[in-house]
Order: structure tokens, then C-alpha cells, then sequence
């Protein structure tokens, strides 16, 4: 996957982290001090439909090259930028009780990004 | 997804000025965490709990086991701490009290390890015998009915661990557990530390949401 830079309007992983001490959650959240959420934006062009990322290889251009010929033609295309890897997001906190709760949840970290 | 089956939203480009569009993902980034929590809105809390027994208790929190994976049919799993409620406590018994919220509205909360961490002060060359009750709310019944008693030695100053049987994990899942605490024999006054910053009796619990009535379609 490729992070967002400058004017780049490719697939790509923005950045993007939530500090639990500015929504005012640090209070009840004891760990970590923020959420590292990220997600994906920029455009995916038929020829890297399907590719998790961009084409790297030889063997990876050959195949875009190859569906932009087999695409040409099709409307609408269809291929979005998704998330291509997740990770969890572990936290400690209180609940409504005062009880100290620890639990990952999972999915809530992009980490990387790509068409689908 | 995909907007009509056509335009997919990521590919849009920012279509709203970058201070509208912080305040949209800071309300989404609120409201993915929690929903994963089974929480409406973020718990305010009414009774703080010190920095030593915090500290006390996170020592005994554990990863999730070594070689395990997170997988997408499993419940989601917390560790829960709750620390004590004393009550009718005098010198011939101590009775504690611990509250679990129901982590969801359905599926339920699976119960799968409980274990009460409570702190003794003893004499050196002391050994004290004390039977453990657990006591649990009956629907149909206003006073709390024993479900099992475990005897227990202890011959040092420290924290100790027991693990609670079906009975009390059970009490846990319906939200309530009560512990009563009979020292038995010769035995100096307030033994058990009930109250000290850094010595607040907790239970330590492994919970599973959602796990126990999943069935899993093939």
C-alpha cells in the first residue's frame, strides 16, 4: 500500500489519528492516548482494479496491462479504494461501573490500502 | 461501498472544506469505537478509582494467549476488573460485591475464567484457615442464596488468588457477584485489607461477548 503525499490522487492510506485528550476521552479511556484510525482515499483507474496496491512487478504490470485491454469498453468500472490490511485496536478503559476493561478490537487500524 | 453500484466514495476527492471534514471522521472514529464496545455513549464515570489499585490490578492483566488469532466468527473478548463493594462486613465476616454490565444487548456474556485477588496481612508464622462463600442474587428470592464454599490456608502476607468455580462465574454473567469472606480460628481483625489505595479486593475476569449462542453457518 501507499500513503498519501503531497498532490498524489492515486489509491492511497491517509493518515489519520484521534487524540483521546482533545474529544475529551481521556478520562475514561486509560490506554493508549489516541486511536490511529487512517483510511483510504484517491482514485482507482481500471487497470489497477483488483491490485492491492499499485503495480510493483513485472509480472504485477503485465496483469494491469492486460485488464485495462480486457476492461476497455465496460462502464461505471466499479473498483473502489478499500482497505487492504487491518490491525486491531487494543484498549483499556472504564466502564459504567468504574471496572477497568481490556479488549482489542478488531479491524479499526488501516494499515494499508488498495483498489478492489 | 459502492454508491448505485458506480461511483465508489473514496475516489471522490474531498468534496467538503478540511475543518468539516476533521470534525466527520472525528465523529466517526467516536462512533466505531463505540459501537465495537456495545456502549450508546462514553461511560461517565461516578466512582474513581485510585492510581495504586489501578496499578495493582493491571499487573495481573494478561495478553491474549501466545499463537492466537484474532478471527472474524470469534466473540470479541475483554478483561474485565471490578473492584469490591464492601458490605455488611463485621469481624465474623465480609461480604463483597461486584457488578458487571452486560457488554451487549444480544448474544449474551460468556464467563470463561473469574478469579478474586485479595490481600492478607498475617503474623510472620502464621497460618490462617478461612472459608470463602459465594453467594448469589436469586430472581425470585430478595435474599442472596449460596451457591458454593471453598476452605482456604494461608500462611503468608500478600495477595492471593482464587479461582471462582461455575457458580460464581455464572453470578458474574448476570451481573452481580457476591463474595462473603468467614475467617475461621484465631485470627487477628482486619486480616484482610479491604480499603488501602493499593489493596482494594478485585475479581479478574476473561469475558467472551456474543460467543456463546453463535452458530456458525457453513
Amino acid at each position: 500500500g501507499i500513503d498519501c503525499q503531497g498532490g498524489s490522487r492515486m489509491c492511497c492510506r491517509q493518515e489519520f489519528f484521534v487524540d483521546f485528550r482533545e474529544i475529551g476521552w481521556q478520562d475514561w479511556i486509560i490506554q493508549p492516548e489516541g486511536y490511529a484510525m487512517n483510511f483510504c482515499t484517491g482514485q482507482c483507474p481500471l487497470h489497477v482494479a483488483g491490485m492491492p496496491g499499485i503495480a510493483a512487478s513485472f509480472h504485477t504490470a503485465v496483469l494491469s496491462l492486460l485488464k485495462a485491454n480486457t476492461a476497455t469498453g465496460t462502464a461505471g468500472g466499479g473498483s473502489c479504494c478499500v482497505p487492504t490490511a487491518r490491525r486491531p485496536l487494543s484498549l483499556l478503559y472504564y466502564d459504567r461501573d468504574s471496572n477497568i476493561v481490556k479488549t482489542d478490537i478488531p479491524d479499526m487500524v488501516v494499515e494499508a490500502c488498495g483498489c478492489s | 461501498s459502492l454508491r448505485g453500484g458506480s461511483q465508489c466514495p473514496a475516489c471522490e476527492g474531498p468534496t467538503m472544506d478540511l475543518g468539516s471534514q476533521r470534525e466527520l471522521l472525528l465523529d466517526l472514529a467516536k462512533r466505531n469505537i463505540l459501537d465495537n464496545l456495545h456502549l450508546t455513549q462514553r461511560p461517565t464515570l461516578n466512582r474513581p478509582v485510585a492510581r495504586a489499585a489501578l496499578r495493582t490490578a493491571l499487573q495481573h492483566l494478561h495478553g491474549p494467549p501466545q499463537g492466537t488469532l484474532l478471527e472474524d466468527d470469534r466473540g470479541q473478548e475483554y478483561e474485565i476488573i471490578s473492584f469490591a463493594e464492601t458490605g455488611l462486613s463485621n469481624i465474623n465476616q465480609t461480604r463483597l460485591s461486584f457488578h458487571f454490565s452486560d457488554r451487549t444487548s444480544s448474544g449474551g456474556m460468556e464467563i470463561q475464567q473469574a478469579s478474586l485477588m485479595f490481600f492478607i496481612q498475617l503474623p510472620p508464622n502464621t497460618t490462617w484457615t478461612m472459608n470463602m462463600r459465594v453467594l448469589v442474587l436469586n430472581p425470585r428470592d430478595p435474599n442472596l442464596t449460596l451457591a458454593t464454599q471453598q476452605l482456604l490456608e494461608m500462611d503468608t502476607t500478600g495477595w492471593h488468588q482464587l479461582l471462582l468455580g461455575p457458580e460464581a462465574q455464572a453470578a458474574c454473567s448476570q451481573g452481580h457477584l457476591t463474595l462473603e469472606l468467614v475467617p475461621e480460628g484465631q485470627v487477628a481483625p482486619n486480616s484482610i485489607i479491604l480499603d488501602g489505595a493499593a489493596h482494594r479486593p478485585f475479581v479478574s475476569a476473561r469475558v467472551r461477548v456474543g460467543g456463546k449462542h453463535r452458530v456458525r453457518r457453513r
